[in-house]
């Protein structure tokens, strides 16, 4: 090993064992599909409790994707028969409608790159998705109504003495306060 | 065993069953949280890690009526909020983490988050890497019940989005989480508009200020234009304001005409006045007289203490507020005015009967911004008749109150945080 390494990390090589698989074809990006719930929602409540269960399937280093009914497990595998295209390309349309993709259900470089994203590993749909899928729509309701009025005296805008004392005051304690 | 579990996991949570939304919600008010021993990261020293969850979960305080505090020594079971780091096969999760890239972590009902250690997580504003504090705040609000928002702008987004030069919880996200939670509410002790005087350029003077809510011993800027308090706040009083019990006082009252321009607070039976230029209380003012000084002996005839006051520029008198009488004190003559002190529901009568304060006031407030008058008292406030009301509807009563709205849906976020985030 090198005797010095930068202490931001930035020379260590991560072995390619401590990478994550990249989701390259249309298999990879079924698993990612199935993971999020975008293919069934996944119960994650239950995800936690079923400890043995999962860890042995895990310790068998099978990476296959998992798919809970209830309290019984069924693996969607790899073969390929219509019906589960048609699910395929509706999980796709459906992630690429939530992240703002064009809606093509194609497996196409867009969608390759935003599933390689770094992101949460909790699932986007999860067991009751319908009220997901309308939390989602309500929230994306228009901005709050802007209240109160401004009036020519309102200089707020306008970084006042306090507030830039203020944050001096605070840079001491929390340097981030500027930026925050 | 997974029964079991969900039976611990009912006593500190409740679901909320309203209409089609279904999220769990943490039922306590404080809640406990630990970076787990065994879970540090092996990229930021501990102190940082510490540091930066502090600051996430402020962050939700600062939004929420919640509040949350590190505990280190409590048991495991009392703890809601584990945090730890892991790599892989980590801290007994049955979600193996995927190395670097793609999931970066990932937070469990139980009040669980795991950091994937494989990743470059940052310390805020270090530019590359991803930044913990933004997945921090993300992944609480998964432990606190909110669900991915595939929202521009949400700090609930699935996927990272390298961090802009500050990220804050926008509006949407603050209902998101006060729709689980409630808003913030809860009684002041003094709000008020500070103004200052400043030349510009040109050498023209213009007015400027801003306005403040206190309570005990915090205290918020509150940004009228957004419609919520600054980032950041609150702050301990004796940050901000030097001099001023550090508890918080009664009123601030600014006495504002051609001749004066005063500015004083109160709290008990003294008072202080405040040097706008040098933002610290006059020890000596200009006549030589030292402060704090009792009320009796600055504002004859007013008894301290009071529970608020405020300068009406109308009829330049101040109005003192105490149980339920006023007392309007005449700057000028500097004496009480005539025929006080009065009920205040006598100098304030009620629009709509019955609908009324009474007595024992926490705030009286006039607004620049809203050009109004407010007395405040709990969770509610009463709006005065202005002149331009009684244009419109002359027979409004002067001076009447109009009907009560409750102070959260005039002024939004205005929440505390626990005394141990203060400093963060």
């Amino acid at each position: 090993e090198k005797l010095f390494h930068y202490r931001d990390r930035s020379d260590v090589v991560i072995p390619p064992s401590h990478q994550a698989e990249l989701i390259t074809d249309t298999d990879t990006a079924e698993d990612f599909l199935s993971k999020y719930g975008f293919i069934t929602p996944v119960n994650w409540e239950d995800a936690q409790w079923d400890e043995e269960k999962l860890s042995e399937d895990f310790s068998s280093g099978d990476t296959m994707s998992l798919i809970q009914e209830g309290d019984s497990l069924s693996w969607s595998g790899n073969t390929k028969d219509p019906s589960e295209n048609a699910q395929l390309i509706t999980a796709l349309k459906e992630f690429q409608r939530m992240i703002g993709l064009p809606v093509t259900g194609l497996f196409d470089d867009a969608t390759k790159a935003a599933m390689n994203k770094p992101r949460c590993g909790v699932p986007d749909k999860e067991a009751d998705s319908k009220t997901t899928a309308e939390h989602n729509t309500t929230t994306t309701g228009g901005e709050g109504s802007q209240l109160g009025n401004s009036t020519e005296t309102d200089q707020e805008q306008v970084k006042d003495p306090e507030q830039k004392t203020a944050e001096t005051r605070l840079v001491h304690t929390r340097s981030e306060r500027l930026s925050r | 065993k997974k029964r079991h579990l969900a039976s611990l996991l009912g006593q500190t949570r409740r679901r909320r069953e309203e209409g089609e939304m279904e999220y769990m919600a943490f039922s306590k008010a404080v809640l406990r949280w630990r970076l787990i021993g065994e879970g540090y990261s092996s990229q930021l020293s501990i102190d940082d890690q510490r540091y930066i969850f502090r600051l996430a979960f402020r962050m939700w305080s600062e939004v929420s009526p919640l509040e949350f505090v590190e505990d280190s020594h409590s048991p495991l079971e009392d703890i809601d909020i584990r945090l730890g780091f892991g790599t892989g096969r980590h801290l007994g999760c049955t979600q193996r983490f995927d190395g670097a890239g793609r999931e970066f972590a990932h937070a469990w009902f139980l009040g669980d988050i795991h950091f994937d250690d494989d990743e470059h997580f940052t310390a805020p504003n270090t530019g590359d890497g991803i930044s913990l504090l933004k997945v921090a705040v993300h992944e609480i609000g998964h432990v606190l019940g909110l669900p991915h928002l595939y929202r521009a702008g949400s700090i609930m987004q699935p996927s990272y989005l390298p961090q802009e030069s500050s990220f804050e919880l926008d509006w949407q996200d603050r209902k998101a989480i006060q729709h689980l939670y409630g808003s913030c509410n809860g009684r002041f002790s003094a709000v008020f508009d500070w103004i200052r005087k400043e030349r510009t350029p040109y050498g023209e003077m213009r007015v400027r200020f801003n306005t403040y809510f206190m309570r005990d011993g915090l205290y918020w800027l509150y940004e009228n234009r957004q419609n919520r308090t600054r980032y950041g706040d609150p702050v301990a009083v004796e940050v901000g304001w030097h001099g001023i019990p550090a508890n918080g006082v009664d009123a601030h009252v600014h006495v504002w005409t051609r001749g004066n321009d005063a500015i004083y607070f109160f709290k008990g039976s003294q008072f202080w006045k405040y040097d706008t230029e040098n933002d610290q209380v006059f020890t000596e003012d200009e006549e030589g007289r030292r402060y704090p000084r009792p009320i009796s002996e600055g504002f004859p005839g007013v008894p301290g203490p009071i529970d608020t006051a405020f300068y009406d520029r109308r009829d330049s008198q101040i109005y003192f507020f105490r149980g339920p009488s006023v007392y309007a004190f005449d700057v000028k003559a500097n004496r009480l005015a005539k025929g006080y002190p009065k009920k205040i529901t006598q100098v304030f009568p009620a629009v709509l009967p019955g609908d009324h304060p009474v007595a024992n006031l926490d705030v009286a407030y006039f607004s620049y911004t809203h050009n109004a008058i407010f007395l405040l008292k709990d969770t509610s406030y009463w709006r005065v008749v202005s002149s331009r009301d009684r244009r419109r509807r002359p027979f409004l009563p002067y001076n009447g109150l109009l009907p009560h709205r409750e102070v959260d849906e005039q002024w939004f976020d205005i929440c505390n945080v626990h005394s141990t985030a203060l400093r963060v």
